[in-house]
């Protein structure tokens, strides 16, 4: 070890194992973290492989597909083995050790994170008895499509078609121009062969917003697209170029009634229109995603300033005192100042996390029980949170390049591939400005219901104590 | 209020910027309406500043949050880490206090004489957490193979993973490269 590295070590004045275990959550999911990370290490990390920076794009992908059906095929046998639960496939895909095996993105992560949650959470009982066995064995595998090409975070104006036609019971969907094609989507291009379309749902003549509907995009034996399913890759990207986002095109397919998820609005077999409690329960997927992600974007965090501490306690540079021995970067104000909000926002952000994570499960728990009371606080505060936490973790990622220098900029540092992935973040599942915007909309409708003399809910509530003590 | 120059003054700084802005949204969006305006025009024209209220909210939750699940958490830890843990807390605090001067200097009662302070304070535990920079980021417990870097490997061998993973290169498998023979010989030679 590096004797600057050990002298920071022996003077370090807390107990470091002690804090690791606060942040896993326990000792237990300290050693559950461990064994999970040297078996799949053990079977899976392999040094003697091409780096995939020097691959070609179409490369990249064949090595993560290769990589992702790896580390899946060991997922089944832990399943087998321990009947393993979905918090151990985000742990393993979601966290930072996934990131490690697959590199830059996984063709196969919408299939765990974003199919089998939205049928679980969407879907009818029996919808998922149908489904849900079949995915988690990986008979088929799956991704979820609502960004098209002219539409993003706006999904009330996607333009998708899902027609009912009573006379066979079957829904029509269609792309009816360019622009309603489906764009992004991991896994779309020439990984899935199932995929969760959201679609503005047509029955009797009327339409009734965006509903889900599963639709097989190819033949299960041959892999080719089925009739009326144009599908592809969208291209390379700043970064994630492993994840084999795709486009589709439907020209007019046709899928069974039940394939459209009705957990919550259905379409009888004449093809009457069975409203949803209430019309917002099918945000429930992007919500989830928003949440989940503020973990990620920790995890990308602590890497990122792992590598720019230590590098930091290493490096020497210029001599401020004469006769004096270079010092360590690490010294210096100006570096400590690029690296400690780092440190510090990797707690607040966890912190804020398991929050939300617990506040998300409380009213996905009310909801179940027709209560949707707090669904709009909760939607307004996973808006804002995954935009600041995103273009914070954006932030951070860079300062901690800049941090370390020109050697920050190799990719074998891999802060560049870092900062691909975490800036990604800003605009997937909604970009940033428009989620801000959502939240604002909420803040200003808390403002006049304050006004008004009505009590808001716990997370605003600041706004009545403060906004009237200003008015007086 | 007058400013309250400590961890939860802060915090409550920000509740008041939050409130301040999103409060100036709604009077310029009603301003604007009663100008002629329809909700939606002034809905946009005042976006940038609803984005900036937006932002304000949630820098008031992320702190709030932040300070109060630690202060809960402390009372289950030893006193060493405990230190470090509110040095922590108070760092991000302050930091984003500093960042954010305009705006404490405009929706609450902070005065130059604070924001010394706060400067200094924030200067103080960034040289209190020195000692356990490193500790700090052991403690996040990411493996070798997981942080992938030639930079920020435990050992601290920098240097010469840079020197490995620079030989990998393919460029590096031959001595010559053939682009010499094709174009530069022949450019230095005057026959290209």
């Amino acid at each position: 070890v590096n004797t600057d590295l050990q002298r920071e070590r022996d003077n370090c004045t807390f107990n470091i194992t002690e804090l690791t275990n606060i942040l896993d959550g326990g000792v237990q999911k300290t050693a559950e973290r461990k064994l999970r990370e040297d078996t799949v290490l053990k079977q899976l990390y392999n040094t003697t492989d091409v780096p995939a920076i020097y691959l070609s794009h179409k490369e990249k992908y064949e090595a993560a597909v290769k990589k992702a059906c790896a580390m899946f095929q060991m997922i089944r046998k832990l399943q087998e083995e321990e009947n393993t639960g979905m918090e151990n496939y985000q742990a393993l895909l979601g966290g930072s050790l996934g990131s490690a095996i697959l590199g830059d993105g996984n063709p196969i992560t919408l299939h765990y994170v974003m199919f089998i949650p939205t049928i679980m959470g969407q879907g009818t009982v029996e919808q998922q008895a149908y489904w849900i066995g079949r995915a988690f064995n990986l008979s088929i595998i799956g991704t979820y499509a609502q960004t098209e090409l002219g539409h993003g975070t706006f999904i009330r104006g996607l333009e998708t078609t899902a027609t009912y036609d009573p006379s066979t019971k079957e829904f029509v969907l269609n792309s009816p121009t360019l622009t309603s094609y489906k764009w992004w989507p991991g896994g779309l291009a020439h990984t899935a062969n199932y995929c969760i379309v959201m679609a503005q749902l047509y029955t009797q003549g009327k339409c009734h917003g965006i509903h889900p509907f599963i639709v097989q995009l190819r033949d299960e034996e041959t892999h080719m697209p089925l009739p009326g399913i144009k599908v592809g890759e969208i291209g390379a990207k700043l970064g994630m170029n492993g994840t084999n986002n795709g486009f589709l095109g439907l020209e007019h397919v046709r899928i069974p009634r039940d394939y459209m998820l009705m957990k919550n609005s259905k379409v009888l077999e004449d093809g009457t229109y069975v409203n949803a409690p209430s019309s917002k329960l099918t945000y429930g997927t992007m919500m989830f995603v928003r949440v989940m992600l503020v973990n990620d974007m920790c995890n990308y965090i602590a890497k990122a300033v792992t590598i720019a501490t230590r590098y930091s306690a290493i490096r020497r540079q210029s001599q401020p005192k004469p006769n004096e021995p270079e010092p360590q970067i690490l010294d210096y104000l100006t570096q400590q100042h690029k690296l400690f909000v780092g440190i510090a926002s990797v707690h607040a952000f966890k912190t804020n996390a398991d929050w939300i994570w617990n506040m998300y499960n409380n009213v996905t728990a009310e909801m179940e029980s027709g209560d949707m009371e707090r669904l709009p606080e909760l939607h307004a505060l996973s808006c804002c949170l995954k935009a600041i936490v995103t273009a914070d973790a954006a932030e951070c990622v860079e300062r901690c390049r800049l941090a370390c220098g020109g050697h920050g900029y190799m990719l074998a540092s891999n802060l560049p591939l870092m900062y691909g992935l975490v800036t990604a973040a800003c605009t997937y599942e909604g970009e940033n400005t428009v989620l801000l915007l959502q939240t604002a909309r909420y803040l200003v409708k808390s403002w006049q219901q304050a006004s008004s003399g009505n009590t808001l809910t716990p997370t605003v509530s600041y706004i009545s104590r403060v906004g009237n003590g200003r008015r007086s | 209020p007058p400013w309250d120059n400590t961890i939860e003054g802060i915090v409550e700084g920000f509740y008041n910027v939050s409130a301040g802005k999103i409060g100036l949204c709604v009077a310029q969006i009603e301003k604007r309406q009663k100008s002629g305006m329809s909700y939606e025009d002034a809905w946009n024209m005042t976006s940038v500043q609803l984005i900036s209220a937006s932002e304000a909210h949630c820098r008031a939750i992320i702190l709030s949050t932040y300070y109060k699940e630690t202060q809960e958490l402390v009372k289950t830890v030893s006193a060493e880490l405990k230190t470090v843990l509110l040095q922590l807390v108070d760092l991000y605090v302050v930091y984003w206090a500093i960042a954010r001067l305009g705006d404490l200097l405009r929706f609450t009662s902070i005065s130059e004489r604070d924001i010394e302070q706060l400067q200094n304070w924030y200067e103080n535990t960034i040289s209190k957490l020195r000692t356990n920079a490193v500790g700090l980021v052991d403690a996040f417990d990411i493996r070798d193979e997981i942080l992938n870097s030639t930079l920020g490997s435990y050992d601290g061998r920098a240097y010469e993973r840079l020197m490995e993973e620079a030989m990998k290169s393919p460029l590096n498998a031959q001595p010559v490269n053939e682009s010499f023979h094709k174009y530069l010989k022949p450019l230095m030679q005057g026959k290209l």
